[in-house]
């Protein structure tokens, strides 16, 4: 039976069947790296994450590190024509992907995608969404509750700030968006139990 | 499987890419 890969940070969802487990492993990573340095850079340019205590930091970057990565590659879902986009380029369908073993983790992927993109938000308001996402006191491991608190009460704040500025005949954007932070943790608890899955096989 | 990023190597990317602007701080 061939084996695949249905995650979009794979260059292609299929895998070599003469390469061992290790080599599959190794090159998915070398696929995914990029995206996660760039959410490390993205981490070290929101104001105040650098006066965090570096092991805070890392704590924050590994939690969050997929939930950033779904925010910034919702564009990969084409809820419309129902395809993702691999990061090799290549498009592939939703029913390609459950016949190749994908699972609801695909369709949730769907819907977050499809609500976040339907609120419009401009680039700037995205990423200060994103960085919301990323400064989340309760992820485990924090050791500096407090000061990881009013970093995120901080950047809550400046996101209704520009959300009530930008759009101020919709006040319930602000409302749906803090509601996506609840989805984005099922997401990845989803994420969590296919990778699991799949180290396991 | 309680800590994913560590699974996926994650943590060993994010410390690597951490280190220089940490290192700049020390400095």
């Amino acid at each position: 039976r061939r084996l695949h890969l249905v995650c979009p940070m794979n260059t292609s969802p299929h895998v070599d069947p003469q390469k061992s487990g290790h080599e599959v492993w190794e090159e998915f990573a070398h696929s995914f790296t990029p995206a996660v340095r760039e959410v490390v850079e993205f981490g070290k340019k929101i104001p105040g994450f650098r006066d965090l205590c570096q092991h805070d930091q890392v704590s924050l970057l590994k939690a969050g590190t997929f939930e950033v990565l779904v925010v910034r590659f919702a564009s990969l879902f084409d809820v419309k024509d129902r395809t993702v986009t691999f990061l090799g380029g290549t498009k592939y369908s939703v029913d390609t992907l459950r016949a190749m073993g994908s699972s609801d983790l695909l369709n949730s992927m769907f819907d977050f995608s499809e609500k976040l993109t339907n609120l419009g938000l401009s680039e700037e308001e995205m990423s200060l969404f994103t960085a919301v996402v990323l400064v989340s006191a309760d992820r485990s491991g924090i050791e500096n509750v407090n000061s990881v608190e009013m970093l995120q009460e901080t950047l809550i704040r400046a996101l209704r700030g520009l959300i009530t500025k930008n759009h101020p005949n919709e006040s319930a954007i602000f409302t749906k968006l803090l509601l996506k932070l609840p989805d984005l943790r099922s997401l990845n608890n989803m994420h969590s139990e296919q990778l699991l899955a799949f180290k396991v096989h | 499987f309680s800590d994913p990023a560590s699974n996926l190597g994650l943590e060993d990317i994010i410390r690597k890419a951490l280190m220089g602007n940490l290192e700049e701080r020390q400095e």
